[in-house]
């Protein structure tokens, strides 16, 4: 199962979590650069 | 014997607990927060905060102390961590920031617009904390110019909830949203421990102990951290699926999974929280390791991988009667088999894994319809 995981994760590695529609405790706009 | 072995504890406990008073003193940096040149942070520490107004003295620092945190990055700028990183300067000068009536700072997007447009046809560097590890690096930015059609465009484009800096931007999309956050909101990480209820929501979900971390919830339900938060979440969602974000610390990788809280409330894995879960530093790869992990993803997925490696000599062996039956008993041969074979070639493996009911890869973006 661990090796099955591995496999998994591999496939993650290049996914980003996205926060902009998360409620945060951050102040002010999110700004895009 | 015994007593030493008491002693030895004590001392170390005594250690942490110093560590965590320090890190609480107002007048003392976090640990964590350490690795940040000082002179990025002047212009907060020395914001007139602590001498003010309404009978509120924001004496802890670690609170207050706050960074451009990276909340999306675009698949081109892989160089920065949504989540993980803050901008904490730009060419070793603290990011701008104007104080309110309150006393408190506030990023001055406008002068921060000026220094990317300043920079444009040339490379920008850019101060970067990271809170794997509470460590510091630099990262260096190609600020390309637009061209005078493009800066037609975004005037026609503007959209009006956008929230704006007051000035334009004169250099093509750089491929990051920030947003101003505290430096200790990225620690109100949960490390799990161990899976203690056999197929309950924790183990149906692979979460592993040790290696991985809860680092967010659905809509940001653990943005404010405490270390029964993410307790009472679970216990409200009973009956209930809930999404939660995990980082592997082994992998370096951060995935969504879905967990579904039965009628009990609870999660079915023991969690640590505090200074000691904070997530650590990304132990560095090896080489083989990178390379190995690049001819992985220039693989396609696809069965006929499976036989792409295998000489036609070897195909069909002379294989005595007696070596399939060892087999069978699934021992050491096989275990060591599997040791040679792993990282080789993972298609036959993947392929049976897509067919399993664990948890998809990560969609393929889709072209942008902008």
């Amino acid at each position: 199962n661990m090796e099955v995981d591995r496999l998994m994760l591999d496939k993650w590695r290049q996914w980003n979590v996205d926060m902009t529609t998360w409620r945060s405790i951050g102040s002010g706009p999110i700004m895009e650069f | 014997m015994f007593r030493i072995a008491k002693n030895l504890v004590r001392t170390f406990e005594q250690s942490v607990q110093d560590t965590l008073a320090l890190s609480q003193d107002s007048g003392s940096l976090d640990a964590f927060f350490q690795s940040i040149p000082p002179n990025l942070l002047s212009a907060q520490l020395e914001s007139p905060v602590d001498a003010v107004s309404e009978g509120v003295k924001h004496t802890n620092v670690n609170e207050t102390l706050s960074g451009l945190r990276i909340v999306w990055v675009d698949e081109m700028q892989f160089q920065l961590q949504s989540f993980f990183d803050y901008i904490v300067g730009f060419n070793d000068d603290p990011v701008p920031v104007v104080n309110n009536q309150h006393g408190f700072s506030y990023p001055d997007y406008r002068r921060i617009t000026s220094i990317f447009n300043e920079h444009c046809g040339r490379t920008l560097k850019v101060n970067i904390w990271s809170a794997k590890g509470g460590t510091f690096r630099d990262e260096y930015v190609n600020v390309i110019s637009k061209d005078s059609n493009d800066l037609d465009d975004v005037s026609l484009n503007h959209d009006e909830r956008r929230p704006s800096s007051g000035e334009a931007h004169q250099f093509q999309a750089l491929g990051f949203k920030v947003q101003w956050t505290p430096l200790i909101a990225s620690t109100f990480t949960y490390h799990i421990l161990n899976v203690n209820i056999p197929d309950g929501p924790a183990q149906l979900a692979g979460l592993i102990p040790d290696e991985d971390y809860i680092i967010g919830c659905q809509d940001g339900l653990l943005a404010t951290g405490g270390e029964t938060l993410l307790q009472d979440i679970v216990r409200s969602r009973a009956n209930y699926d809930l999404v939660l974000y995990v980082y592997n610390k082994v992998s370096d990788c951060v995935r969504p999974i879905t967990v579904h809280i039965g009628p009990d409330g609870r999660l079915g894995c023991n969690v640590g929280y505090g200074f000691l879960h904070r997530i650590p530093t990304v132990k560095q790869r090896s080489q083989q390791g990178q390379q190995q992990q690049q001819e992985d993803d220039s693989v396609p997925f696809s069965a006929e991988s499976e036989t792409a490696f295998v000489p036609s000599a070897f195909t069909a062996p002379p294989v005595p009667t007696k070596k399939k039956s060892k087999n069978k008993k699934g021992s050491q041969p096989l275990a060591m088999d599997d040791y040679f074979n792993e990282g080789r070639d993972k298609s036959s493996a993947a392929a049976k894994l897509a067919e399993s009911d664990v948890t998809a890869p990560p969609p393929q973006k889709q072209p942008s319809s902008n």
